[in-house]
């Protein structure tokens, strides 16, 4: 199974976007696909059109041991599942605060899993606390969305010093699988230089012995396309939604892209 | 003093562009501002130009005791003043998790500053937690700004929740002045549906005893704008990077807007 955690503490780069759209085309192509919503906001779930009614278990309850993952598990399409958050799970950071091996609950569970994928794609709330950790140590790969824009660069280097302190300390098999460049203002020089930053960035970074060192900036630049921002209020993937637009096009080749690993 | 938190836990809403812009633009029209940076990221210190060397203390030094306002504020433009975030809020959720009274420290801090100023802006990260509970407890508005996508609604109820929580149990002066929508996609029917029902959502709670009840929704709406994206880029407002661009137009008409309190 390909674990991947989509993450960046900087707010609204698209990182849900990202994983509804690419676990979308993933299962769309026949692969079994599991998301995992850990963002308390649980705008995936929502748009995924399966926000939970009160009596259904969330993530927040497998978290806590209170359910099994299985337990917490929806199935939303062919091929697609997923589980989904809450806004109990505010409460997690708080109250895992003081476990010991916090860090790790999430990839225990994972371990107790008797449901096989071919895909396990784990959405992050902004920033760098115990849910996202939780996904890091449980993961083999991060994905790193990007709005090419100025500040995109400063936050770069903080995210990339975490995940280099998971991987020493807590998760050495993790990798940066890749960053995706999101809501590319095409045609604007900012989203031209910025994107170019970001690719010199990790050309330099090659040959290192970081976890970033094989690291690659997808070909696919997924561009701003406003029926991304509709098919959520339909609880539709883009796939669903707008099948032939700009939008779906991108989702598209970067799920072919992640799939065949091209773009190394 | 006007003293005015910008939140909302929704990431990349412009919560940060509108506390720069808009102290800058107050700042300009000759009234004194100070900005103080409440998130770990840092954006608004480096927007405005003053990104701390390490010896500079920040906010974090304030909420931890160890410096006061005065010794970690700077003057960045005529009129306008910066407390800087750093690296090391990040640790403040952890550290003062357990800090009787933890969410009103900053509250305490200001009352204990001796500078004067016509405006308090505090910029908050994406999140409901310690430190933006701080702002709240220690002003006496709230903006909210929004981007009109369908997401923008559902969160919407949750943080007015908070408010209302703080208003009640903490800070019984916290009134929500406005809702700022921000990243305008001109000519989408999704910016119009959404912005349409933020402002019907506001007028049914008129003459409730909420404290949103005489909330607007600011005239202003901010369009999105390439040229906003850019100025951080070089340590500028918009007013000193792209003086005639549509952001510094909206910007200085919402600043206007605030100052008059027009549109209520
Ligand atoms: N390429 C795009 N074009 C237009 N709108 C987009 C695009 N990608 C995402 N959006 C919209 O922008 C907003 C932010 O995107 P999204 O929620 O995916 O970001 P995020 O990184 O998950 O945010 P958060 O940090 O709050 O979790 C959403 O309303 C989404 O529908
Ligand atoms: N009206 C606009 N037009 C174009 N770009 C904008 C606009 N407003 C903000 N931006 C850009 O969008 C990105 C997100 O904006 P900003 O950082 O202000 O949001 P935020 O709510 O403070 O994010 P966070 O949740 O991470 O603190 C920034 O790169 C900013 O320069
Ligand atoms: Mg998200
Ligand atoms: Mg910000």
């Amino acid at each position: 199974m390909r674990s991947i955690a989509v993450m960046n503490q900087k707010g609204g780069v698209g990182k849900t976007t990202t994983v509804v759209n690419v676990g979308a085309a993933l299962a769309e192509s026949g692969l079994r696909v599991c998301v995992i919503d850990l963002d308390p906001q649980a705008h995936a779930t929502l748009h995924l059109g399966s926000d939970l009614r009160p009596e259904q278990p969330s993530i927040y309850h497998v978290l806590t041991g209170q359910h099994r993952l299985e337990e917490a598990r929806r199935q939303v399409a062919d091929n697609l599942w997923v589980v989904g958050s809450s806004l109990d799970l505010a409460a997690a950071e708080t109250e895992l605060a003081s476990v010991a091996g916090r860090e790790a609950i999430l990839r225990d569970k994972l371990g107790e899993d008797s449901q096989t994928f071919d895909y396990l794609l784990i959405d992050c709330p902004p920033s760098l606390g115990i849910l996202t950790l939780n996904a890091l140590v449980a993961v083999g790969e991060v994905f790193i969305p990007l709005q090419p824009h100025f500040l995109a660069l400063h936050g770069l280097s903080k995210l990339l010093e975490t995940i280099g302190r998971v991987a020493a300390r807590l998760n050495p098999r993790l990798k940066l699988g890749g960053v995706v460049l999101c809501m590319y203002d095409a045609n604007t020089r900012l989203a031209a230089e910025v994107s170019q930053d970001v690719v010199e960035f990790f050309q330099a970074a090659r040959g290192q012995s970081t976890p970033w060192a094989e690291a690659t900036v997808f070909q696919t630049r997924i561009r701003r396309n406003i029926r991304l921002a509709e098919a959520p209020s339909f609880g539709q993937s883009i796939f669903q939604y707008a099948r032939s637009s700009n939008g779906a096009e991108d989702y598209r080749e970067l799920a072919a892209e992640i799939r065949t690993g091209s773009g190394r």
